[in-house]
């Protein structure tokens, strides 16, 4: 059974896409079957692999009320190993679409049944809410990442995550655990840096991921040539960060 | 009456904080009366100036049912001529308690009517989403700024945007304009930053707003001191971008 991992943090721009990506290309090239979910209305995961053109169906008719089987939607990606399923703008329709309907937290858990086994790990990208798509990555997951860049506004956000967790933990999903916390576009020079680091290591203490992604100008440039991290620019230490947080993700699952 | 400016980008981490913050510092210290209203749940703004604890009622209260009036909330901040309205997490619960009221659209411009006699300018933060919480902001504005970074993923969101606001002016605010796109964190040296940066000129014209915002530490570390780069750095170039940014502010507004 696929280990199904949600990338969220409501606070905007950082880097949860980025990390959904790559640690979704990093997993495939360490063999292990690998489907990227884009949740996020923006579709950035999405217009990173495909044209915005190409995509007729996407997740929106998944969970609206069309009930399009997922298997219709997953494509493969050019790189080996990963598979995709798109979103596009209309998935912000989706809000007001599953209002008041009792099952709307389940409808991602729900279509991912029939697609579960064909993977070893589902990585779900997120928008930055806590709304009703990213409860639904929650409810369908089994760990949850959460990307969070060392600055001043980091830790603000957290409490309301976390509750969010605890929330979702109670009733619809009891066997989802935080994976652990992510620093991200890191750039250990600077004082705001590291004095954020230190707080967030406080707060998080073992969740705290070893490993962090330094910023880095090849890991912006890679979606603009529909391209990750590894195959973009396979020797940048992005690459090798972001296949030693494969690594550490794999240990931590396994670990559980 | 004051010019209304909505901050609003619904691409996370773009900097719609950090250029309400500092537009609204900048044009306090050109003397002009400026209010700050903060209608992000996320609150970045207001935990700029004061203490999460200290805030006891928010733009929450002036939104929803309790109708507190929103001079209620005004506070004075440490700098002359700029004040702030604060925001708190419970704003994020709005979007519920709003939904099926037919004046939802309706309820900041209607609190500011009181207020808006007092300031020649007010800037509104808004959260990363299209929600009812920004189309308040668009209902209750004169004028729209557009924060961008410079970067693949800036001009995907862009449309909605642009359509978002095509929307409001059709019916609830025929008089909303696009003040101007305002290219953030920008660092001229790499290719991502300058390619994306003519693709953006291309689409916008004479709509981007001829300063840029660079990349820069001070800028980052300001809101953990509770100042803005006016006063925690003034000699520092974000310091002056803002001055130079609220300098043409003030003629495209006298312009139109
Ligand atoms: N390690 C890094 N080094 C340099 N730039 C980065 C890095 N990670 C992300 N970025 C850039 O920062 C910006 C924000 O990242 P990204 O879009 O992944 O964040 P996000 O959390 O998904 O944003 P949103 O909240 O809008 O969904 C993007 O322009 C991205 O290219
Ligand atoms: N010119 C700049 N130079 C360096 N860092 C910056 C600059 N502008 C913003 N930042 C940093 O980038 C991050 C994102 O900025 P900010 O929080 O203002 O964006 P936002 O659009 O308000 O985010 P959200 O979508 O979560 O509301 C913050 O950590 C901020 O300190
Ligand atoms: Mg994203
Ligand atoms: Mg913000």
């Amino acid at each position: 059974m696929a280990t199904i991992i949600a990338v969220a943090n409501q606070k905007g721009g950082v880097g949860k896409t980025t990390t959904a990506i790559n640690l979704a290309a990093a997993l495939a090239h360490s063999k292990k079957r690998t489907l990227l979910i884009d949740i996020d209305p923006q579709a950035n995961c999405t217009i990173s692999f495909l044209n915005p053109a190409d995509i007729t169906e996407s997740i929106y008719d998944v969970l609206s009320d069309h009930r399009v089987p997922l298997e219709a939607l997953v494509r493969p990606t050019s790189a080996p190993n990963l598979s995709l399923a798109p979103s596009r703008i209309s998935l912000a329709k989706l809000e007001q679409v599953l209002v008041g309907q009792f099952d709307a937290p389940f409808r991602l858990k729900d279509s991912l049944s029939s697609v579960r086994s064909n993977f070893d790990f589902i990585i779900i990208d997120t928008p930055p809410a806590l709304g009703i798509l990213t409860v639904n990555a929650f409810v369908a997951a089994t760990h949850l990442l959460v990307p969070i860049q060392a600055s001043y506004f980091a830790l603000e956000g957290t409490d309301d995550l976390l509750e969010t967790l605890e929330r979702v933990r109670s009733r619809p999903n009891p066997d989802l655990q935080l994976l652990g916390v992510l620093i991200t576009m890191y750039d250990p020079r600077t004082n705001i840096a590291r004095d954020s680091y230190n707080q967030i290591k406080a707060v998080f203490g073992k969740k705290l991921m070893r490993t962090q992604i330094s910023r880095s100008v090849r890991i912006e440039e890679s979606p603009a040539y529909k391209e990750s991290i590894l195959t973009f620019a396979p020797k940048s230490p992005g690459a090798q960060e972001f296949m030693k947080l494969s690594r550490e993700v794999l240990d931590r699952v396994e670990a559980n």
